[in-house]
């Protein structure tokens, strides 16, 4: 499903150079859980913006089901986000101005859901995330936590195929985390494939696979004893 | 130092009525480590905003060593939160258009200090937070964790009295996870009064009293055994 080769990211500030992805190489197959670990810093949410299709490589390519993005146009592009790929973003990037179930109605409207199905789709992905009687808060009128519910919530109500969540519980006490990891746990079990940046180990545990990065490069890539 | 009496906080969206604080009674003694705990959305992070002079309850009383905050101009409070009290926010809440190093000189411009003294001890607080090396990022070029990092370091600079963090390490991996709860037990042992939400159990049991939060309430509150 995913490949990476030798994908790196360079960011020039002035006279540094920050090496955020240097020499990154991956394949992820369909329906795999995989977690991915490391320092603060080392390059996670910036291998996943590449993954989500979100941002560029400045070396390397980068190919979903076998084709090179590079390849896509913008609108293709688009369209692979919008129908492909959930990202659940590490600081949430929910519209201020939007009520929590506007927030997760909008992919469905770029999806050209109709109207009705979509708030059904948006209520229910909601209350699976346990913000049911939170619907029409703004994301100033919601705690830490219930915001990056909504985040999950609408990267969910899509149905995409993969799933990318940039630390999904970092702002949750155990039980939502819990009911999160179970969420995940779910969702690969219904033919998902997964990949988790987290530092939580309990939802490293849930994953087949783990991925250490550190510095921009992949350390170590273990996939658990066979069950 | 700290004394909340019946304290209420009770939001109205349209015919809805969220009380995000229901009755909170609590007295916080100088040099005391405390951790607040409790579900997301309980109300932590409305009861730390007015700890912290940043917000005021709808009912109840908040006294700040002995004195009614209610009695305070708006003069006043804006100095007890400048020099009294470093606030460490769950979202950040840092300046876009300004670099990691001006973010945490920005309270010490209030207090007035000389710029070549306040840019030393903005450079110390980034490094001892492990952020020697990125000063001159703007936030949106740090990671989740580093901006974390930044909050942190500028609650510290002004050297405050109270230190109130909200969910410190939710972006954090072990390792700096670690060295910030470190850094929190330092503070602590040089005189410090310091309240940690977390949902963090490193931290929990770092601190000497732990204050459990539901549905606006304090449901517990107990000091661990004496050391
Ligand atoms: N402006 C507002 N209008 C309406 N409700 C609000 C507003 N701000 C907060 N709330 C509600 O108040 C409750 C308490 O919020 P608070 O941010 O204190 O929770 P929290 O314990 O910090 O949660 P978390 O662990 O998720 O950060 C939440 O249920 C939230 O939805
Ligand atoms: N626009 C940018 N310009 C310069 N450097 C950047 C930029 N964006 C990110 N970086 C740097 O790239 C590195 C990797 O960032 P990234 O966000 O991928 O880290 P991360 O592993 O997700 O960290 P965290 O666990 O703290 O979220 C960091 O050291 C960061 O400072
Ligand atoms: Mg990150
Ligand atoms: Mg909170």
């Amino acid at each position: 499903m995913i490949e990476m080769r030798n994908i790196r990211k360079i960011y020039q500030l002035g006279d540094e150079e920050v090496r955020a992805l240097d020499g990154v190489s991956l394949r992820i197959e369909d329906h795999e859980f995989a977690a991915v670990i490391g320092p603060s810093g080392s390059g996670k949410s910036t291998m996943m913006h590449i993954l989500g299709c979100l941002d560029v490589a400045d070396e390397g390519e980068y190919l979903l089901d076998g084709r090179d993005i590079s390849d896509y146009t913008d609108d293709q592009l688009a369209e692979v986000r919008n129908r492909k790929i959930g990202f659940i973003f590490q600081q949430f990037n929910l519209l201020q101005k939007l009520s929590a179930l506007e927030n997760v109605e909008l992919p469905l409207i770029y999806q050209g859901v109709p109207r009705v199905e979509r708030q059904k789709r948006a209520h229910d992905a909601l209350e699976l995330v346990g913000l049911g009687d939170r619907m029409n808060h703004r994301p100033n009128q919601l705690s830490g936590g219930q915001q990056q519910r909504v985040a999950i919530a609408r990267a969910l109500a899509t149905k995409p195929e993969l799933i990318l969540a940039d630390e999904p519980t970092g702002n949750l006490d155990s039980h939502s985390s819990a009911e999160i990891i179970g969420l995940l746990h779910r969702l690969h079990e219904q033919g998902n494939t997964i990949v988790v940046i987290t530092h939580d180990n309990d939802i490293a545990e849930e994953a087949e696979r783990i991925i250490r990065i550190r510095d921009g490069r992949i350390v170590s890539d273990e996939r658990k004893g066979a069950s």
